[in-house]
């Protein structure tokens, strides 16, 4: 592993912007060339998504430790701690509300594990190798800068940041554009070469994790038919890593504010902005003393 | 002080007796790990061992380790063994057989089904407390997912989704279907 502070022979700091850009369905994901002497030196990869209203962030985990930062709007998340119980359950009303086409008894209410709210100003931390999603439930898109600690200790691979997507069939953030059509076009050339025309296809030639297992141990493993197996694998999915959620918004388990909850909340909410306000005045009035 | 702790510590712990199994699953298989908690020297080594086997065509299902490399060396019988990378490349497709030995990097995503004469192994984790992330499953990442979360993510129906996530009631190890039924390779 790469001794931190290592690669700091820098004469000279400069301001960067983005030098990667991805357009997803629904949002863009903009990256740091992690390869920058400066982000080597502290040992960091920077990553910008925008995710517009209703865009879902597909779930992924990374090789680095990763704290986010909520710069503009709001939405929700969920964090996938392997082993750890699914405590947001559904209710028998709650199953007949969201799909009355499902009302059988015989079907399983769906559960999963905790999700969490963001919103502007939030900081989010997400440990290395634990998978997590992000959908934007509101009404402006959300824009959130994400640091990866590649030199993190968690991190016991090389200094490349790496996300390993479980849907879709995004693209690498850090690889500039042109590398990454060259890398497409060679791996389906290798892929057809090695397993014939497409379509007698065992493995998918996608991007997520399940793409480089056989469909059949896909099968096997959560016991359903190939065919719904192969859908894990989004090979013909163009989405990229931030998808829209397709007609209504994403229907999960989450606890609402009652109407008294909103109102105090809504009431907390001015009173902050108030105080800010009269904050920024304050410090115009002083300035001067500023050191 | 030392010899009523340094030289006393324990330093062995026996993962290889199948009553001490930590994971069973009377079809498929049983899985040991020997970690600091169960052997506290293991703090300074900031290692860790799992010793499993996997019966015949049983399925350790997909999975990835969270906070550790794996050198995985296999003791007894074969296995299909496919491990996958960040991009969704097969980096490893081959079988794993008595003898031979295999480094699988973290977060790397890996599957093993045991052929006819069943897979023994053991891994050394190259962390105290290794842990692992399976993806298929009870304890699966899929499963703690929110079902139309997974619909859209992978445009499937709800009712593919609700298959994905609850049909499979085992949390490691799994049964394999008969090899008959499965399409060749």
């Amino acid at each position: 592993q790469q001794p931190r502070f290592g690669e700091c022979k820098l004469k000279r700091l400069v301001a960067l912007e983005p030098s990667n850009r991805i357009e997803a369905e629904a949002g863009v994901i903009e990256s740091w060339d992690p390869n920058n002497q400066q982000f080597q030196c502290a040992g960091v990869a920077v990553v910008r998504r925008t995710i517009e209203p209703n865009g879902l962030l597909l779930p992924q985990y990374s090789n680095a430790p990763q704290l986010l930062y909520i710069v503009k709007g709001r939405g929700i998340t969920g964090v996938l701690f392997p082993g750890c119980p699914e405590t947001f359950e559904e209710s028998q009303q709650g199953q007949s509300r969201i799909r009355p086409s499902l009302r059988s008894a015989s079907f399983q209410r769906d559960r999963h594990q905790k999700i969490r709210h963001f919103r502007e100003g939030d900081v989010i931390a997400f440990p290395a190798g634990v998978a997590h999603w992000c959908y934007n439930d509101g009404d402006t898109p959300v824009v959130a800068v994400a640091l990866m600690d590649t030199t993190n200790n968690a991190n016991q691979l090389d200094q490349n940041p790496r996300n390993f997507y479980l849907a879709g069939n995004p693209d690498d953030e850090f690889r500039p554009q042109g590398q990454q059509e060259y890398e497409q076009h060679r791996r389906q050339q290798q892929h057809q070469q090695r397993h014939g025309e497409p379509g007698q296809q065992q493995r998918g030639s996608g991007n997520n994790v399940f793409s480089g297992f056989d469909a059949d141990f896909l099968a096997d493993a959560f016991n359903v038919d190939t065919e719904t197996a192969r859908r894990l694998q989004s090979e013909n999915d163009h989405r990229r890593s931030i998808v829209r959620v397709e007609g209504r918004q994403l229907q999960v388990i989450r606890p609402r504010w009652s109407r008294e909850e909103q109102e105090r909340e809504e009431r907390k909410e001015r009173e902050r902005e108030r105080e800010s306000e009269s904050e920024r005045r304050q410090s115009r009035r002083g300035g001067r003393d500023d050191n | 002080g030392l010899e009523e702790t340094i030289c006393t510590l324990r330093l062995r712990e026996n993962i290889g007796d199948p009553s001490r199994a930590d994971i069973y699953t009377e079809e498929a298989g049983r899985i040991s790990t020997a970690n600091s908690h169960t052997l506290p020297v293991l703090r300074w080594l900031q290692l860790s061992a799992e010793r499993g086997a996997l019966y015949s065509d049983a399925l350790y299902v997909p999975h990835w380790n969270l906070n550790a490399h794996s050198v995985v060396y296999a003791l007894r019988g074969r296995a299909e063994v496919q491990v996958v990378d960040n991009f969704g490349q097969t980096v490893f497709d081959d079988e794993l057989r008595e003898g031979q030995l295999l480094t699988i990097p973290q977060n790397f995503a890996v599957v093993k089904r045991a052929r006819n004469e069943g897979f023994e192994w053991v891994s050394f984790k190259t962390n105290e407390n290794a842990m692992v992330s399976p993806l298929a499953g009870r304890t699966s990442a899929i499963r703690a997912l929110p079902e139309e979360v997974l619909a859209n993510a992978l445009q499937i129906p709800r009712e593919d989704a609700r298959r994905l996530k609850f049909n499979r009631q085992e949390s490691t190890l799994v049964r394999s279907r008969p090899s008959s039924s499965r399409s060749s390779r």
